[in-house]
């Protein structure tokens, strides 16, 4: 029954396996945890290796020797000017303060999707099982097109783009560095098990944005009575406070960190409970109700604070949502550390929803339709461009300057290997 | 998976099946057919759902003729468990007839089946 037990599978079944517990990627095979493969925690997680036999050549890391003889920070740039013999990436980069983008997220920070296509009879085709695989060995999640770090063209039309692109728009010299160090499940209290596979040398790497973006799973679990098993604010200050630290001894010096607090997730119930699940849009049968009752009986809810008929429960995980967001203020406004600036941005879902109304759209347009929980493309970008206005009107060094030499790059290096 | 995940599995696929059915006015078997013929090789999709359906299409096939929903189907085939004292869990509206009639009704249906000598992890 378990195909991994087959002789021949057992060695690749582990590999798998490790890269899945451990976030990094599975082919990488100068173990710099930068991959040329794009699944199994490969490059649609973080930047394309464009060495994989060289673990010194990264995405992120300063030029060796302005790379002069050859791309060691995979940003597309490399070589000399036969003009005036000087290195491109000194005269391109140097004093541009490039910078990456790191997310230590869960679920909804790596984008899951379980696509309607895949359960939908009526729209059922060949094409619509196409991207299953794809899904399948990321962990049913797209950080490819995720708010924070995506760099692919998504399935929904709206024009906003991803945070990375923005640092790479804002500075070409920032090409490929992004890292999305998000787990389905994770909380502030499972963190340390992967913030290992956080890739930042604190001497020869640019300094990074990291954002602690862990929405649900503190208040978020399938237990008929989820409330026992919430995260306590104490609980919450302790770890976090332990993140920071180890942030602190890996981050390059110049680095900045966000936290980011938790939504009010009655959102969910309110703008969901009385539509059809698509399960149930042929025979107009099933509910989110139904569902969000049947995933808790299973006690597989993803959310069973949030996605249930028990107004009370609903919120009282959102006052502790509320509690958990109120230490993060507090942890933001009174530590400090050497390496990095301490930040504090709310979760404003509440803001992105009248937004999208201002565009005629509708608040459940902004959930995934499968699960019922989870915040789809659009809500990721839209949560992506009020974070990004936010610190440039607020924080505008954290994104730094706009790259004079944008234009040259482009001329001379057009899309600097794509990605 | 859990055992959650196993009956939720179950019954979204069946649900699958019986909707691909209706919408293409076509047989159960017809409808499997169409659902593996649209996975792709990758990953060992296709071949394992034709694996599926020729351990499970049988039964299933007898069980969704009988109008029994997504529910009785994986409740009969035992890919979802009501454990002693907990409640049943359900997706769809309950049938007409009481609970337990209709998964014994179903239970002698599929009661030679060669199926259920398989645990329900597999």
């Amino acid at each position: 029954s378990d195909i991994c037990s087959l002789p021949f599978l057992v060695k690749i079944c582990q590999k798998i396996k490790l890269a899945i517990e451990n976030s990094v990627p599975f082919k990488d095979v100068d173990s710099d945890k930068y991959s040329i493969f794009p699944t199994l925690r490969g490059y649609h997680w973080r930047g394309r290796d464009c060495n994989d036999s060289d673990g010194t050549v990264y995405p992120g890391r300063r030029p060796d020797d302005w790379d002069i003889h050859q791309d060691s920070n995979c940003n597309g740039i490399w070589g000399v000017d036969p003009k005036d013999g000087i290195p491109y990436e000194k005269k391109f980069c140097e004093g541009s303060q490039p910078r990456g983008i790191i997310l230590l997220g869960d679920s909804a920070g790596a984008h899951f999707r379980i696509s309607p296509e895949w359960i939908t009879a009526s729209q059922m085709a060949l094409k619509s099982f196409f991207n299953l695989p794809t899904a399948l060995t990321n962990e049913l999640n797209w950080p490819q097109l995720s708010g924070a770090t995506g760099f692919l063209n998504g399935y929904s039309r709206i024009k906003e783009n991803s945070l990375y692109l923005r640092l790479r728009e804002r500075n070409h010299c920032n090409h490929r560095d992004y890292q999305n160090l998000s787990k389905n499940g994770a909380s502030s209290q499972n963190l340390k098990k992967f913030i290992e596979s956080l890739s930042r040398n604190q001497l020869l790497d640019h300094p990074a944005i990291v954002i602690y973006a862990m929405i649900g799973n503190d208040v978020c679990n399938g237990r008929r009575d989820p409330v026992p098993e919430m995260t306590t604010p104490e609980q919450l200050y302790s770890k976090v406070t332990e993140t920071l630290k180890f942030l602190n001894s890996h981050l390059p010096n110049g680095s900045h960190v966000f936290l980011s607090g938790l939504p009010d997730g009655t959102f969910l119930w309110d703008n969901l409970h009385d539509r059809y699940h698509p399960l149930g849009q042929l025979n107009e049968d099933v509910t989110y109700d139904q569902f969000y009752t049947f995933l808790s009986c299973l006690q597989v809810s993803p959310c069973h604070g949030w996605m249930s008929s028990n107004k009370t429960l609903r919120t009282l995980t959102s006052q502790r949502a509320e509690q958990l967001s109120d230490t993060l203020k507090k942890i933001a406004t009174s530590q400090r550390f050497t390496n990095f600036n301490l930040f504090y941005v709310d979760f404003d879902f509440q803001e992105i929803t009248k937004e999208w109304q201002r565009r005629g759209g509708q608040p459940w347009q902004l959930i995934e339709p499968v699960d019922g929980f989870h915040p789809n493309e659009v809500a990721l970008l839209l949560l992506a461009d009020r974070f990004w206005n936010k610190v440039q009107r607020q924080w505008p060094e954290v994104l730094g300057k706009e790259n004079p030499f944008n234009p040259q790059i482009k001329q001379v290096f057009g899309d600097q290997g794509g990605h | 998976p859990s055992n959650g995940h196993i009956c939720i599995g179950c019954v979204v696929v069946v649900s699958v099946i019986e909707q691909l059915a209706q919408v293409h006015n076509s047989t159960a078997q017809a409808s499997m057919e169409r659902l593996c013929s649209y996975l792709p090789e990758q990953l060992f999709l296709k071949s394992t759902c034709y694996l599926v359906v020729s351990m499970f299409g049988p039964d299933i096939i007898k069980l969704l003729s009988a109008d029994m929903n997504a529910d009785v189907v994986c409740h009969t085939l035992e890919f979802c468990k009501q454990d002693a004292g907990q409640p049943l869990c359900h997706l769809y509206p309950l049938p007409k007839a009481p609970w337990e009639f209709t998964l014994e009704k179903a239970r002698q249906m599929v009661k030679r089946s060669p199926t259920l000598k398989y645990s329900r992890s597999d």
